[in-house]
């Protein structure tokens, strides 16, 4: 009865940007949480 | 070399013809959204787009949307489709179409979409999410998820759907209650250094589980103490360095949850990078300045604390399990 899904790891985007030489500023992670407030 | 890294999953099915996506797995928000041939802007030209022209089983729904994420935001539109992810196969499944995805974030984004996995309380739209469709399908032997996040190579990572996977944890599993039903938000009674309670979370903090975020994320009136804990120093962009040689003393952070005080090593928390031949070490803890929805201080438990732990998602009990990953 369980359905296994594999997942892949691959870079966040501020490390794949970070590689572009792009540095991304730092964004509180808990602006996802406050739609409204954004 | 790093171990900042995004959890992505095989794909899902959009019926018929099927067209297959890379979602990202996000327990940290409630919609499934695609890039479609709606959207013309860079960051969608460079990943596989929807065409619902090609889905015999699509409809629209007329509304839009806005999703802003943080480190990447997108407007879309809704519609409806039938959705294979796993093998599971979901009816009438609202999916968002982007539109526009604006600036350079998602556009070195390896997935094609987010599917998110928290509560309908959240979800732009009133959309209904995945998991609650699968519930209300009758789709599942029992109401919970689970993942496995592995701390190795990009492979191993498993996340599960109808139970859990007792080859993947070892142990007892903890279990405490969702305080929210919103975010799989649970409570922090504590957090410990090298086992001495600290007493910062005397008066009660929160932490949102959310498989959607690579670091482990802090109040930011306790990432100076934390800091200081570690001996980081604060470099650019808000990281934090500690000295490579000094890991093996670094202390052990633990966190007390339902009585039961979870530990991270500093082998969890500590990013090791490679550059021109130089090692660098860097904490994979960063701050928040807002506080949870009760005031409380809010910690994020993102994946570098879900390697270390399995985590199972419990919609039936509303409540979250951990044990030590396999």
């Amino acid at each position: 009865g369980i359905v296994r899904i594999p997942l892949r790891k691959h870079k966040s985007m501020r490390e794949a940007l970070r590689e572009k030489g792009i540095e991304l500023p730092y964004q509180d992670p808990a602006l996802k949480y406050q739609p409204d407030e954004f | 070399s790093s171990s900042d890294y995004m959890y992505i999953n095989n794909y899902a099915d959009y019926w018929n013809t099927p067209q297959s996506f890379q979602v990202l797995f996000d327990t940290g928000s409630a919609n499934l959204w695609v890039d479609s041939i709606y959207c013309s802007t860079q960051a969608c030209n460079a990943h596989t787009k929807f065409n619902p022209q090609q889905s015999s089983t699509y409809s629209a729904n007329g509304h839009t949307f806005y999703l802003p994420y943080g480190a990447g935001s997108l407007y879309g539109t809704f519609g409806y489709d039938t959705v294979n992810v796993g093998s599971i196969v979901i009816n009438h499944q609202e999916i968002g179409l982007s539109t526009n995805e604006p600036g350079q974030n998602f556009v070195v984004a390896k997935f094609d979409g987010i599917l998110g996995l928290s509560y309908p309380s959240i979800s732009a739209g009133g959309e209904t999410p995945v998991m609650d469709n699968m519930i209300s399908q009758n789709l599942l032997s029992a109401n919970i998820f689970a993942f496995y996040l592995s701390r190795g190579g990009q492979q191993g990572s498993v996340l599960s759907f109808g139970g859990m996977d007792t080859n993947l944890y070892q142990g007892q599993i903890y279990w405490t209650p969702v305080t929210s039903e919103s975010y799989w938000q649970i409570g922090v009674h504590g957090f410990e250094i090298n086992g001495r309670e600290t007493g910062w979370c005397s008066q009660g903090c929160q932490s949102i589980v959310d498989t959607g975020t690579s670091a482990l994320t802090a109040p930011s009136q306790l990432i100076g103490h934390i800091m200081q804990a570690i001996g980081a120093q604060e470099s650019h962009y808000g990281m934090y360095m500690v000295d490579c040689s000094q890991l093996n003393n670094l202390p052990t952070l633990s966190f007390v949850i339902s009585g039961v005080a979870l530990p991270l090593a500093p082998s969890a928390y500590i990013n090791q990078h490679y550059q021109n031949g130089h090692q660098f070490c860097s904490v994979g803890i960063t701050p928040t300045y807002l506080p949870s929805r009760n005031g409380q201080p809010l910690w994020i438990f993102g994946d570098v604390f879900l390697r270390e732990y399995y985590s199972i998602y419990d919609r039936t009990n509303n409540r979250l399990g951990f044990a030590s990953a396999a």
